[in-house]
This record gives C-alpha cells, structure tokens and sequence, in this order.
C-alpha cells in the first residue's frame, strides 16, 4: 500500500512482536531450559481414567489461562485499543482461542506428537478422556503443521495479531477500522516475511491456516455443546467464568 | 457489557 510506508511497518511489527514476547505464557528461554519430559505411561493413564468431567474442567482451565495471556497481547497493540470496546469483545471472543491454538506450536514437541500440558508434555492419548479424539486429532496435526512453517517469535506474533484482526467477525461495529488493522497487520507480516528472506508460499501456507483454526474453533464449540447437554452444572459450577463467557 | 464482565474488566485493567 502506498499509504504505509517501510519504517510505519516496521514500527508496527516491533510493537506487536514485542506485545508478543511480553505476553507469552512461557518465554523462549525458559522453553530452552525446560526439560522436554514426556508424561510417563501410568501419568498417561492417570489423565485417561479421569471422569470425563474432570478432564473437561482441567483442560477449560487450562484454555482460560492462555486465553488471558493472549487479551494482554491484545490490549499491548495500540490499534486494539483503540477500537470501540464492542469491537475489542467481538475480536477476543471469536480470535481469543485461535490465537491460543497458534501459540500451541512454540510448546510443542513435533518429533514426539506432545504438547506441553500441565508441567509435561502428552501425547493425543491423554486426553482420551474427554471424549473428543477428533478434535484433539485435529488440534495436534495444526500444530504439527504449524511447527513446519518454523515460525520466528515475530512472524509468529504478526501473524497471531493477523487472525485476532479479523473483519469479517460477526457484530464488529467499526467494520473499517479493524478492516484497516488487518491490513497493514497483514502488509507487516509480508514485509517480515520478506526480510527474512522467507519463500514466497509461506504467506500463502499461513493464509490456509486462518479456515484450519475456524473449523477448529468451530468444532470445539460443537464438542461443547454436547457436553454441556449432558452436564450443564457441571459447566455452571465448576468452569472458569471466563471460559463461559467467551463459549457459552 | 453485563453478559461480558469479565472481559470487560480484563480490558478495563492496566496492563500489568
């Protein structure tokens, strides 16, 4: 765009890398030191015989804490917060766990299939339990695919920034404005991308990823709400009021 | 603003 110059990208991607960096559940060096410890089978199996409840409950918390970790990201980009407060909902509502779902792939391990959870790091089988295989299936093959891409820490936050920016969200009130943001979100992206000396199909790969994580999101409401069908106080009484704010 | 408390106070809050 003519109307974005180099240095306002750059400035930009600063901004949102280093929101990215502030916000990030587990800083990079302490993912270097952390010793990558696969749960060992009786802890597996400890997860599988869980109450399917109880799984569900662990892991709502589990998404509520990240999802925290990504409206402080959100808030640290000035052009988020200068969007009307519907808006700003409106974006965390529908963006908030796809941008969890990318941040999967700096705790994941692609060599053994594990993703970092609850202090180590499991397989798809430990979450048996809940009841929903596919998903989970599915959730660890995006962030098999997104390992692939081999990310940096700022292409990562651009692009998280990218998907929380988007326009074509449901009730957005200034349509415009976060049209405008996910522009030069976007236009930043590819000008790191470009920097980095990055093959052009990169961008392209990350564009197929925005419908990957909405049929994830989509299906993890469905999963939801057959859950809650069968334990609807087990929803009300025991999960993260956050979490039934943002899904229920 | 009701149906979304909490949300509205996470991003009332300065951030930490």
């Amino acid at each position: 765009s003519p109307t974005v110059s180099m240095a306002e990208l750059d400035h930009l991607a600063h901004i949102i890398s280093k929101s990215h960096l502030e916000t990030c559940q587990h800083l990079r060096e302490e993912l270097q030191q952390m010793n990558w410890q696969n749960l060992l089978q009786d802890e597996v199996e400890s997860y599988q015989s869980k109450p399917r409840e109880v799984m569900w409950q662990l892991c709502a918390v589990k998404i509520t804490e990240a999802i925290q970790y990504v409206v402080e990201f959100a808030k640290r980009i000035d052009g988020f917060m200068d969007l009307c407060q519907n808006d700003q909902i409106v974006l965390l509502k529908a963006g908030s766990l796809e941008v969890v779902f990318i941040r999967m792939c700096r705790v994941f391990d692609s060599q053994n299939n594990t993703v970092y959870f609850d202090g180590k790091f499991a397989g798809p089988d430990a979450f048996k339990a809940l009841g929903c295989d596919d998903l989970i299936t599915s959730v660890f093959d995006f962030a098999k695919s997104m390992c692939l891409l081999h990310l940096t820490e700022e292409e990562l936050a651009l692009f998280s920034a990218f998907v929380l920016f988007s326009a074509d969200r449901s009730w957005l009130q200034e349509k415009l404005q976060v049209e405008k943001m996910q522009q030069r979100t976007h236009l930043a992206l590819q000008h790191i991308l470009q920097k980095n000396q990055r093959e052009d199909g990169v961008l392209n790969k990350l564009r197929c990823k925005v419908s990957a994580l909405r049929s994830l999101c989509n299906r993890h409401t469905e999963k939801l709400s057959a859950f809650r069908a069968i334990y609807p106080d087990v929803i009300r009484t025991h999960f993260p009021p956050l979490y039934k704010e943002l899904f229920g | 603003k009701e149906k979304h408390k909490i949300l509205h106070q996470l991003l009332q809050n300065s951030t930490s």
